[in-house]
Parts: C-alpha cells; structure tokens; sequence
C-alpha cells in the first residue's frame, strides 16, 4: 500500500536529522518500491530512480534541515516535471472539418471517450460530428449512435460497408453541415496485429487526422510500454487519454506511457456518462501514483 | 538461454525482472524469490535453475486448483468484472464450449445499462446458435436473473450463463446491486449460482489484485478468467492472486473470435512466462 510505505520512508527519514548518502539509497530503494506497486514499468523505474540520484545526494538534499522532507518535494517535483505536457492542453480541430482519430486496445473506453469529447468540445461551442468506424464489433455501430442520442450529440448515419468509404463521406457530409470536427471512433485491437494496424494507417493516409488520441485504460500494468511503443512506432499520436481514472487504479502506466513516449497526457475518464471528461493535472497524478 | 549467467546467485536479479516485467508484482515476487533461495538445490545449469522455478510457479497456482464438483442443472454461471475486460465476450465463448458438449444454453442479457449491451449479446446468439433472455431497458440485473432461472427449469436448460454490467469495484451501490442478483439466485434454489467467474484483463496491472480482494469479499467469487492473453501482457498477476486471495484461474480468452477460449493449464502458463 503505496501510503502506508511513503509514511514509512519518510517516518524513517525524519528521524535522521542530517541524511548521510546511504540513507537517501535506501531512502531511494523504497520508493522505487512503491513505483513498482503503482505499476510504473520495471525499465522506468530503473532509470527514473538513476536520474534521482543525482538530484537527490546533492546540496539541496544533504544539507536541508528536513532531508527527508527535501527528498520526498525532489521525487514529486521530478515526477510532476516529468508528466506535465509542455505546452497547453488542447484538442485540435481546425480543418474544413478537423478530424480527431480514437486508437487503442480493445475494452480502454474509445467510444465512450468519442463521446465525451464530443460533449468537452460542444461545451466550447463546437459542433462535432461523432463517426462510428468500428464494423467488428457486434453492436458497436448502435452503441456509439445510442449515446450521441442521448446526448443530443450529431451522429452520421452509416450506410457504407469499408471504413475508409464510411470516413471520406462523414468528412464531405461534416463540410456539408458545417460540423467539426469529425470524431472517428476505431476498433480496439493489438499493438500486434498487423492488419488491424494496417487498417489505421491506412485510414490515417487517407484522412490525415489533425488529432490522434490513444486511449488507455488507466489500470494498464507493465505492458503499457510495449503498447505505447507499438502505436508510436506503426501509427504514431499526438497525446494520450487515460480512462477509468475513477477507479483506484495508481496509474503508474501512465508516467512509463509519457516517459517512452514523450507524448502528452491531454485528457482523463472518470466515469461512464458524456460529461466525465477531466483535463489531465499532472500533479494530481503524481500524488495518486505515488499515493 | 535467457539467464546467461553461469551461478544460481546471478540469475535472481535476472528472474526478478522477468517477474516483475510480466506483473507479478513487488509482494508475490519476493516470496517467489525467497522460496527459491530456500530451496538450496544445486542448479548446474539454466535448465536446472528454470526447472525449478517453473515447479515452485506450478505449485503456487496448483495450491488453489479445486476438483471440479458435481451440481445439478441448470448448471449456472454469473460473469462479473469491471469494465471492458471482456465478460460479454467470453460468456459467448462459454456458450459456444457448452453447446458444443451438447448442452441447452441459455445466455441472459442482464446488462440493462450499457448502451447497445442487451443488443451485443443477442447478434452474438444468433451467430452461434444460442437462445439469449433480453432484458427490458433499465430492468433491475436481479429480476433479470430471477426470469433467467424460471425460464430455464420450464424450459429445461441444462446451462445458463448470466451477464452482468461491468462496474469498478470502488463503486459501493453497483456491488451491492451485483450481491442482490446472488441472493435472487440463491433465494430460487441454494445451489445457485455454481460458478461466479471474474473476468480480468491480462493486460491490468496490480490493481487486479484489489479488484479480486473486493469482488471475492462481496461475493465469495469461485474463479478467475483471464482475458487479451494474445496481446503482449503475461498475466503475472494470477500468482498474486493465488498467494494472496486463493481464486483459481478456470479459462484464458485467447482473442476475439469465440473458439478464442483455453481452459487453464498452470504449466502452459508458466512455460510461457519463459518465451
Ligand atoms: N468507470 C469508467 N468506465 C468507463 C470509462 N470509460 C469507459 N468506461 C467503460 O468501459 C467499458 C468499455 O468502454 P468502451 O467505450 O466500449 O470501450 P472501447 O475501447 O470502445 O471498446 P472496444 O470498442 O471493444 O475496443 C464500458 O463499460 C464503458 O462504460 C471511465 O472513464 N470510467
Ligand atoms: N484480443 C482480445 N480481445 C478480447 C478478448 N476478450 C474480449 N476482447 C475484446 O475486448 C473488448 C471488450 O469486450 P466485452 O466483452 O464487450 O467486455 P465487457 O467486459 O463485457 O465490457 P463491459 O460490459 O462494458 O464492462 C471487445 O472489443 C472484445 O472483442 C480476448 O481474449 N482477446
Ligand atoms: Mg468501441
Ligand atoms: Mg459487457
């Protein structure tokens, strides 16, 4: 229980008075500890805690009257430094129309975050136009166009049999309508299905969507890395949706999801209804990862 | 071989990590880890040294493998989990199992909240052949269940698997909503349901590991099913799970299409933690 584990650490930390170097390892060694229960990948973790070091045995540590204090403020303000997106969040969806692309593994919350999105962006008086592409799944067609009703969101009404027919005339239709931007709802599938990610390269070759979103589910453990590695490398986006955030999953997939990455966190999921849609606050997120 | 390594001693940071990396988690590898340290056998070479840390794996998941018992029909399983982890899914692959085996099956849609939910579980009926309860729009999951159950001892089927929302187990009310469709069945005969099967994603983390505590508090679950295992994620966690809450691992979901099912094998599974 990662609360429990820091109390201790910085319990024991506090007691020292003046920290000697060997204490900031072990000091070190704990909370790689507890970055590991929050799901934090084995290799970031790693290197994470080597570039700490550094930071952490220097003056501002060694010499602070509240070692153990300074230490604990050095690994939170890495860890925020290190989640925070460079520049300010935002969704993009200029074009005539804009296009934002839903990627991820099957069950992260893709057409439920479509949703969402559509709801955020409608709340920023833009009206998007929310497009089912997903002609696996059974059901999934209506699953996207029950809740667009429910919501009174704009839904476009599929009568093609290929996605890439489904997207060229969603987009000519959002022109028509003066809708944007066009929000595509994809499939779930594999880092490592080949033609399923054929299929979205394909559809990003053919549309050029302005804003591609990966959508992980929050409680993603150690293979978050290889899933984010995997969608880089092949198709590549732009910033990155953490759902079920609700839950009390630490999200340590997401610190090892932007370490590898680079890419920006831009949105969280925190709950099942078009309005449960939060900016992503890096420090909120370390706090919980590091409970 | 995987270890290069030549001494026992050398090859622990390297298993450490291949643990840790499949998700077996911080408290369960250690005990692994120590295990093997006790065991003070003298390994010569790697095949000696992952020998036996394949035998001390076996034997964590064995430890809770119960023997199959006897009920009478029909034969009644609810699917319970949190969200998107694939319990639709794999109750269609159930269905298709016991179909197959030459049993009447009756899939139950009583997942009246999800959008389109009621309607995914009957295309998936039609594909292959199996009868499926619809549920009313909004219709309370225990009503649901109670329907399922006179239906079938009027209409005499021999297996009736029970869908349910996905829901976190952080959410008090959903669970109680879940401990009320057990107690409906229970209520209609003692024996009901046989099998509570939580369905979770190989791909999660350690948060499985609280959300096997919590479902297995609430509703004394009788077994694990381990969705995605065709992705790139080990599934480590089960060890945890079998170390710390005792439920057995019965199936593996294997991909999307419904022959995507494996009953469990703790020695497959171990062996593939090598791969
Ligand atoms: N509690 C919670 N549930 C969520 C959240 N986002 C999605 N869900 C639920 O997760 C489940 C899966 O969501 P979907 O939107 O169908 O996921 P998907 O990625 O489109 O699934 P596939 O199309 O099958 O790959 C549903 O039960 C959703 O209601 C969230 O932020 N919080
Ligand atoms: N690759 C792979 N995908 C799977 C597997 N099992 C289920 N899926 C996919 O995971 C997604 C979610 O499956 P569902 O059966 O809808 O999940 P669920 O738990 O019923 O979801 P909710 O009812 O929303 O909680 C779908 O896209 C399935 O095709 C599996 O073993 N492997
Ligand atoms: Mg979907
Ligand atoms: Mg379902």
């Amino acid at each position: 229980n990662i609360t429990t584990r820091l109390g201790e650490i910085f319990k024991s930390l506090k007691k020292k008075g003046k920290l000697s170097k060997k204490d900031v390892e072990k000091g070190l060694k704990d909370i790689r500890l507890a970055l590991l229960e929050a799901d934090v990948n084995y290799k970031v973790v790693k290197e994470f805690i080597e570039r700490l070091k550094k930071n952490a045995t220097g003056e501002r540590v060694l010499n602070s009257f509240t070692p153990g204090e300074t230490l604990l403020k050095v690994v939170f303000e890495e860890l925020t430094n290190f989640l925070s997106p460079k520049e300010k969040i935002e969704i993009k969806t200029d074009g005539k129309p804009g296009i934002v692309m839903l990627i991820g593994l099957q069950g992260s919350g893709k057409t439920t975050t479509a949703v969402k999105i559509a709801h955020f962006l409608r709340k920023k008086g833009k009206e998007s136009l929310l497009v089912p592409c997903d002609l696996k799944r059974p059901a999934a067609v209506e699953q996207l166009m029950i809740m667009a009703e429910m919501d009174k969101l704009p839904f476009y009404k599929i009568r093609e049999k290929t996605i890439a027919k489904i997207g060229l005339n969603a987009v000519s239709f959002a022109r028509k309508e003066g809708l944007s931007p066009v929000i595509l709802d994809t499939a779930g599938r594999l880092h490592i299905d080949d033609t399923m990610i054929d299929e979205l390269i394909n559809l990003k070759k053919l549309l050029n969507p302005k804003e591609i979103l990966l959508v992980l589910d929050s409680m993603t453990g150690q293979d978050a890395v290889n899933i984010g590695l995997e969608f880089q490398k092949k198709v590549d986006f732009n910033g990155i949706v953490l759902t079920k955030m609700d839950g009390d999953a630490r999200g340590g997939a997401a610190f090892s999801l932007r370490y590898v990455t680079s890419r920006p966190i831009k949105l969280i999921g925190t709950g099942e209804k078009p309005d449960d849609l939060e900016l992503f606050h890096a420090e909120r997120m370390t706090s919980r990862i590091l409970g | 071989g995987i270890f290069r390594t030549k001494s026992f001693n050398e090859s622990i940071p390297v298993f450490e990590e291949i643990l840790l990396s499949s998700d077996v988690g911080i408290t369960a590898t250690n005990e692994i880890i120590k295990r093997l340290r006790e065991s003070r056998i003298d390994y010569k070479t790697e095949e000696d040294t992952i020998h036996f840390i394949s035998k001390i794996l076996t034997n964590i998941l064995d430890a809770v493998e119960e023997k199959k018992r006897e009920t009478s029909p029909p034969y009644t399983i609810l699917s319970v989990g949190v969200n998107g982890t694939g319990k639709t899914t794999t109750l269609v692959k159930l269905a298709n199992h016991f179909k197959n085996k030459g049993e009447n099956v009756l899939l139950v849609a009583s997942d009246t909240y999800r959008p389109a939910g009621v309607e995914q579980l009957s295309i998936w009926g039609k594909m292959i052949g199996v009868d499926v309860l619809k549920s009313q729009k909004g219709q309370d999951p225990a009503a649901v269940a109670f329907d399922a159950i006179e239906s079938a001892f009027s209409k005499n089927y021999s297996v009736v698997l029970i869908d349910t929302a996905g829901r976190l187990h952080t959410k008090k009310n959903l669970m109680e909503e879940l401990k009320k469709v057990k107690n409906v069945l229970n209520k209609k005969r003692r024996d009901l349901p046989h099998d509570i099967f939580l369905v979770l994603d190989a791909t999660t983390g350690q948060n499985a590991l609280s959300q096997a505590e919590i479902f297995k508090d609430s509703l004394d679950v009788t077994g694990v099913i381990l969705t995605k295992i065709d992705g790139t994620a080990k599934g480590g966690i089960i060890f945890a799970i079998s170390l710390e809450v005792g439920i057995p691992v019965r199936y593996i979901g294997t991909g999307e299409n419904v022959e995507d099912l494996i009953e469990f094998d703790p020695k497959i599974f171990v062996a593939s933690l090598f791969e």
